[in-house]
């Protein structure tokens, strides 16, 4: 926690996959924090205490210095009387936050997260693994299921025109846009990864009608979805040829 | 397939 908001950050038993989530101080209808705080908390504990609030309930969370728990209440807002209080305690995870340095990334392309998530779910039935190129023209996600010799593959354009681009799904064209795709086109890069990661991160769709996918040559695949209040990334690690 | 790496290669893994 700091005085811009909450940071969370998760990474699979594996190491092949790190999840950062930034929520934004205005996205709380109140922040108040003395000093930055760093808890580490076992996600299936608190993610059972704030499934127990309903959608318009209000959530108070509540950390003091020293503390080894995270205290959560929980508030129906039409009967302020009754709260309910979840302790999580604190784990140790033998380490602090993990600072990962800005790189810049070769390739982006911003396209719609619902026809991403399509397409990870797809791929992810034909191969456990898939490749993703983009190019000048455009980007190519394809995988190949080694058993049976079929192949799958997603292509995207890039936008002749960005004004073709429209911010309501309902708008969608018919063939998928990429998103100011030049301004962030240096080079040619492909990379391979597996698909179940992938399938996880396009889960997220309902955050952001808009997924961006960031590119450069042997670094993690960054999948990431900007929204008002924050940002959602994940990091995946590369598969490299045998 | 290939060989999955892990992030430890890439980000400075305490």
């Amino acid at each position: 926690c700091s005085k811009e908001g909450i940071m969370l950050q998760g990474m699979d038993e594996f190491h092949i996959s790190l999840v950062e989530f930034f929520l934004s101080k205005r996205s709380f209808e109140s922040y108040a924090l003395c000093h930055d705080l760093c808890m580490s908390l076992p996600i299936d504990s608190l993610a059972t205490v704030l499934k127990k609030a309903n959608d318009d309930d209000v959530c108070t969370l509540k950390a003091g210095h020293k503390a080894k728990v995270l205290t959560v209440a929980i508030e129906t807002r039409d009967q302020p009387w009754l709260v309910s209080k979840h302790d999580v305690p604190f784990i140790d995870l033998g380490s602090e936050y993990l600072v990962i340095s800005r790189i810049p990334y070769d390739a982006k392309i911003t396209v719609w997260s619902t026809r991403f998530a399509r397409l990870a779910h797809e791929l992810h039935q034909l191969s456990g693994s898939l490749d993703i190129q983009i190019i000048h023209e455009g980007a190519r996600f394809t995988a190949l299921d080694e058993g049976s010799g079929k192949k799958g593959c997603f292509i995207f354009r890039r936008a002749k025109v960005v004004d073709e681009y429209r911010d309501s799904e309902d708008d969608e064209p018919a063939g998928a846009i990429i998103h100011e795709f030049h301004r962030y086109f240096h080079k040619a890069t492909s990379l391979r990864v597996s698909t179940k990661y992938l399938v996880h991160a396009s889960k997220r769709a309902p955050l952001s009608s808009k997924v961006s996918v960031l590119m450069k040559e042997d670094q993690p695949l960054l999948v990431q979805y900007d929204f008002y209040e924050g940002v959602l990334k994940f990091y995946i690690a590369p598969r490299i040829a045998d | 397939m290939g060989r999955q790496q892990t992030l430890g290669k890439f980000f400075d893994m305490p």
